[in-house]
């Protein structure tokens, strides 16, 4: 199935 | 010290009801450009981005940088008080520990003030590169509402497939499948019944119908939305606001089979 992936893994924290 | 008024509180209004259901505490960061925000829920898939220049606001005053920190809920009771045609002023100190708003009645003499007490919020900012989405889908934000509400009733994700041909939303769920397609529609008479799809490259992610639910609650502040995808990377669903401000939702896609 699918898995949900985090927004964080694609935006850096400035 | 921040000043600044909109002509009508119906747009804050709508605004904090569209993401006070994704977002419980969040700073409003105030400067002389306007007002911002960036929160992401509780689980890190979305993330909401808010902008309201200053040309939104008339007048806008705004001497340095304020976060006013405030519970999405406190400010939902607050602004449950004013009516839509009010005019809104929010005010805070330079650093406050409240903020101020003020709804004045445009057609009788009733002016109602509120204080909200200002919370310390230590958020993580993240940053938003630039991006040149492959696909950008412009159609009317209530036939997006109706499509997410239609497809999660059958199943919890949704397939965005952007291909020259159109846009599929298509779910697969216990009792069945299902799937919208749109095309390219021009109507000069009806001109917010538009679609519009810009296309470099095929496309084709899933999403959590239950985030693009939520996000959709924005649908009363702009007649369409965009919606805007590249493979592997968050989609970013847009709802254009005057005065070149916006509301933006990003939500994570699901991988693997």
């Amino acid at each position: 199935a699918r898995h949900q992936t985090n927004i964080t893994s694609y935006f850096c924290p400035r | 010290m921040l000043e600044a008024r909109l002509e009508q509180a119906e747009l804050l209004k709508k605004v904090v009801d569209a993401i006070k259901d994704l977002v419980q505490d969040c700073n409003f960061d105030c400067n002389d450009s306007g007002v911002a925000l960036q929160a992401m829920d509780n689980s890190h898939v979305a993330l909401v981005s808010m902008m309201l220049k200053s040309e939104a606001f008339s007048p806008f005053r705004c001497d340095r940088n304020i976060a006013l920190g405030i519970n999405l809920s406190s400010l939902t009771k607050v602004l449950r008080c004013a009516q839509n045609n009010d005019i809104l002023t929010v005010k805070a100190e330079d650093a406050p520990d409240v903020v101020n708003l003020m709804f004045e009645s445009s057609d009788s003499d009733r002016l109602s003030e509120y204080d909200i007490k200002l919370m310390d919020i230590d958020q993580e900012h993240l940053g938003i590169p630039e991006t040149e989405y492959a696909a950008t889908v412009t159609m009317p934000s209530p036939e997006f509402q109706r499509i997410c509400r239609d497809l999660s009733a059958l199943s919890e994700s949704v397939s965005i497939e952007c291909t020259k041909e159109g846009v599929k939303f298509a779910c697969n769920g216990d009792i069945g499948s299902g799937a919208v397609t749109l095309r390219s529609h021009s109507d000069v008479e009806n001109p917010d019944q538009n679609i519009k799809i810009d296309l470099t490259e095929p496309v084709a992610l899933t999403f959590s119908l239950k985030y693009l639910s939520n996000f959709c609650k924005a649908s009363g502040l702009a007649k369409s939305v965009n919606i805007c995808l590249s493979n592997e990377v968050p989609l970013l669903v847009e709802y254009g606001l005057a005065a070149n401000s916006y509301l933006r939702f990003y939500l994570a896609p699901k991988i693997g089979d």
